[in-house]
């Protein structure tokens, strides 16, 4: 302590994009998109996931959507081939 | 629930699995008994039959790995990811790995392996993940479900079934299944606080709880149970019967009142039955039995009469030495007087008079006390 919070914003950030690439299909090539919050690919997928799941469908990376990425589960995608 | 892209599915009834290596977290018989359950669920809703091997290819090969193993999709070290599995197919293709990075245990201190096991050989017969999480294909695991009480949702039943039917409606069955029966004054009331079974069997996934005339049809497909005169299937059968239990290796209930027993295959009853029952060997004090558990994994069928039981050995066909023995002794917390009793996922599941014992064969203790007629969504 003190947390940097940045780079644990940060590290969220890549928790979510590697989530995303791998169960719900986001394009590997979408980084530099990470940093919007309101809207593009991320968001669109953050949703898709958020609906999937049961969660409430806010788009953004709430405590709720943080703790869903942080539970063991299945390797297999959620969507997709 | 989803089937994968394409919906790929096995194009046979039979498949073959082999566990490839184990993990040593779990002695192998625990690992294999868990495997063996896992199918078994999804055995019970389909036509689907499974057979294992320990050599050579299978459809479903089973493996336990860490980080990269091969497939290109590298295991993540403990949580997160804890297996994947792949999609009905040659090959790699319907295999199911388990990342051995985690703790895996026969309960839900660690990671439970008849849970992850079931969801990954869900995806090995074609099934995707299911967005209702209650279902069991549902992609994050939950940590909260008693194994032993785990049970397909309707929502992994309508997936499998969409994928390969019912169960298969074999010859012996009736052409046209009798009709259920009324309720009228002289029905026994499923719901009926009192209500006791004379015996109780399992025929092809189903459960059957046999009471005077009639028996209940608990099936996985239907949520309410079917009530059915014991005559309108088997015009040779008694009423008021003892015991009753399915030899699921030969695919045989037998059934028992006084001191003579019949064997039924599907609708059928065999020739040259009612046999005496110390044709099994019993001694001639013996002159009827309570119940009749068979155990499928040992293939050996537990007799129980009055504060005493037997074992009998299916494969060589005769009653095991040094018995009887206390039912007491062996069996800790079960009442010596047993009205039915049989075996399901593991448990056994013992009555007497109106209230049911789970008693977990494994740990030789009795896990829940339950009503009698819990079965029968009372």
């Amino acid at each position: 302590y003190p947390v940097d919070r940045a780079a644990e914003d940060e590290d969220s950030m890549e928790l979510v994009q590697q989530y995303l690439e791998r169960y719900y299909n986001l394009a590997k090539d979408t980084k530099a998109f990470v940093r919007r919050r309101d809207g593009g690919p991320v968001v669109d997928k953050l949703r898709e996931m958020q609906k999937f799941l049961g969660l409430e469908v806010t788009g953004k990376l709430d405590s709720d959507t943080l703790d869903m990425m942080h539970k063991p589960r299945c390797g297999v995608p959620d969507v997709g081939d | 629930f989803a089937t994968f892209p394409g919906m790929p599915k096995w194009r046979k009834t039979h498949l073959t699995y082999r566990v490839m290596n184990y993990t040593l977290d779990l002695p192998r018989d625990a690992v294999d008994s868990a495997i063996e359950k896992a199918l078994s669920l999804w055995e019970e809703v389909t036509p689907l039959t499974f057979s294992r091997t320990d050599e050579g290819e299978a459809d479903i090969k089973i493996l336990f790995a860490v980080r990269d193993h091969g497939d290109f999709i590298p295991f993540d070290g403990p949580g997160k990811v804890l297996g994947h599995a792949y999609p009905p197919g040659p090959g790699i293709y319907g295999d199911a790995h388990f990342d051995d990075d985690e703790q895996w245990t026969r309960d839900t201190s660690g990671t439970n392996l008849f849970l992850v096991a079931a969801h990954e050989l869900g995806h090995s017969l074609g099934l995707f993940h299911s967005a209702d999480p209650r279902a069991l294909m549902y992609p994050v695991y939950n940590a909260h479900t008693d194994p032993a009480r785990l049970r397909l949702s309707q929502d992994d039943v309508a997936g499998i079934q969409s994928l390969y039917g019912s169960p298969s409606v074999s010859p012996d069955d009736p052409a046209v299944p009798p009709e259920p029966v009324p309720p009228g004054p002289e029905t026994p009331a499923a719901c009926d606080p009192s209500l006791s079974f004379d015996a109780i069997s399992t025929l092809r996934g189903e459960i059957l709880f046999f009471k005077d005339r009639h028996f209940w049809r608990k099936s996985l497909r239907t949520l309410e149970p079917g009530f059915y005169l014991i005559s309108s299937f088997w015009p040779s059968l008694p009423s008021g019967l003892d015991a009753a239990y399915e030899d699921t290796s030969k695919d045989i209930v037998f059934v028992f009142k006084g001191n003579q027993f019949w064997a039924v295959k599907g609708t059928e009853a065999q020739a040259g039955y009612p046999k005496s029952i110390h044709t099994l060997g019993f001694p001639s004090t013996v002159r009827k039995i309570d119940a009749a558990i068979f155990d499928k994994e040992k293939k050996k069928t537990y007799f129980f009469v009055g504060d005493k039981y037997w074992r009998f050995d299916e494969r060589r066909r005769s009653m095991e030495p040094g018995f009887p023995r206390e039912i007491a002794e062996d069996f800790p917390g079960v009442d010596p007087k047993v009205d039915a009793a049989f075996e399901a996922f593991g448990f056994y599941y013992f009555f007497n008079g109106s209230s049911q014992l789970e008693f977990d064969p494994n740990a030789r203790k009795v896990t829940h006390s339950l009503k009698g007629n819990s079965w029968l969504n009372c």
